[in-house]
């Protein structure tokens, strides 16, 4: 399970104070498909942050399994990420001057059991397009390749920052099934932010947040 | 009215050539609110960038009631763009080291009748954050500043590249309204792409794209 305990998260710039997350709990257990919803600026992408590591706590824990993620130090952090984790960020994230067969690549080298990255990147509808930059690429294509890319290395966890956002109808479809058969085949856990309220509707679990606070954990379905 | 005769946009990265459109006819009249669909990667911002002299064309031409677009030179192109055009880009393109309201006001500079950037910050509701820089910022906030920026110098022509992406369903709806009320108020020419077909709705014409062609375009409402 991943433990969020009293989890507040502060950004303090000069004088100012933002309360991004305010006393924050909540437990996602393993093999759970949980979507998260909220307004611009309500804190979904400080929790996923908080939740991966990727950023420090103002005060408050977080455990994952038996692992003290909050009392790590960043190179016990990025170890236990790459081994365990995978993200797909809101704003991508790719490597500018890697091919997108590359950026793909990345992914599968430090891990236990990749997929092949040329694979993963025909899944997504990519396969025209390994040994361009990102630079060359649609925003709905830079964003399957970061998504090709947190698959690769098939985590245990996957954290998803809005990873349809830049995506037809249709696309948004595929992407969406392969993440549900993920979870389903291979009990991945996932964490997913989303302003849709109709992929909302995949989740076991649905968290609503507000103003930095969790307001609603709704469970749709029990596994 | 902004005419585009006969264009065809190919990208060529080494002995890859891309054909991003082909062989497109296509006329906006002034004071009609166009909205574009289509799959990810079909052509719609590769149409944006023909559309408003933000690239060059392959073949064809540009123009824009009586300048001939297509055949500026680079000083003529960014001195009518300035006057003319304002952008809400697919990525955002915010100036990293301003401020949020800089910015903006950036925006203002050249502008013949210019909005006052903390009021248009307001209406996006993002009076709070006028002193952050945009790595501070959440993605939607991102995308707001990128909005306020196109309005504030009230230009005559809109291009909006999927400007409620990364928005909640009620912020998306109050930036939307904000552009009918401009299209009906002050007449601006609005091209917005979106792969969101409840928002087509709003369209007075419906441009549907699909592998770099235009194949349908559809009328809903008469000016
Ligand atoms: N580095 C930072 N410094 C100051 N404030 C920050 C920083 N990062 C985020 N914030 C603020 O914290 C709040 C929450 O941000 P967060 O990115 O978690 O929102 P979000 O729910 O993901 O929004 P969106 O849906 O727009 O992506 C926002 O008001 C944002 O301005
Ligand atoms: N600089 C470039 N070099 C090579 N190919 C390019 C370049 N820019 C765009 N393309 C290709 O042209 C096609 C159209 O791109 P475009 O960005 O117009 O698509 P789009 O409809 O906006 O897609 P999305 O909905 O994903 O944003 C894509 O297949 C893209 O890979
Ligand atoms: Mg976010
Ligand atoms: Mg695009």
């Amino acid at each position: 399970a991943i433990i969020l305990a009293k989890v507040t998260k502060i950004y303090r710039s000069g004088e100012v104070e933002t309360y991004a997350l305010r006393d924050v709990d909540l437990t996602l257990e393993n093999g759970t498909f949980n979507v998260v919803l909220g307004p611009s600026g309500s804190g979904k992408s400080t929790l996923l942050n908080m939740m991966s590591g990727l950023d420090t706590l103002t005060s408050g824990t977080l455990t994952i399994d038996d692992a003290q993620i909050s009392a790590m130090n960043h190179k016990e952090l990025t170890r236990f990420r790459r081994h365990n984790l995978g993200f797909v960020f809101q704003q991508y994230n790719l490597l500018q001057t890697l091919t997108v067969r590359e950026n793909v690549q990345i992914g599968a080298q430090i891990a236990t059991d990749p997929l092949e990255p040329e694979e993963i990147l025909k899944r997504v509808g990519l396969e025209n397009h390994l040994h361009k930059y990102p630079f060359q690429l649609s925003g709905g294509e830079q964003q399957r390749v970061s998504i090709a890319r947190a698959l690769v290395k098939q985590p245990k966890i996957l954290f998803c920052d809005e990873p349809t956002g830049a995506l037809d109808e249709a696309t948004a479809k595929d992407v969406l099934a392969i993440l549900q058969a993920l979870n389903e085949t291979m009990q991945t856990t996932i964490l997913l932010i989303t302003h849709n309220p109709s992929i909302a509707e995949l989740g076991d679990h649905i968290i609503r947040m507000n103003s930095g606070e969790i307001v609603d954990v709704l469970t749709q379905k029990n596994k």
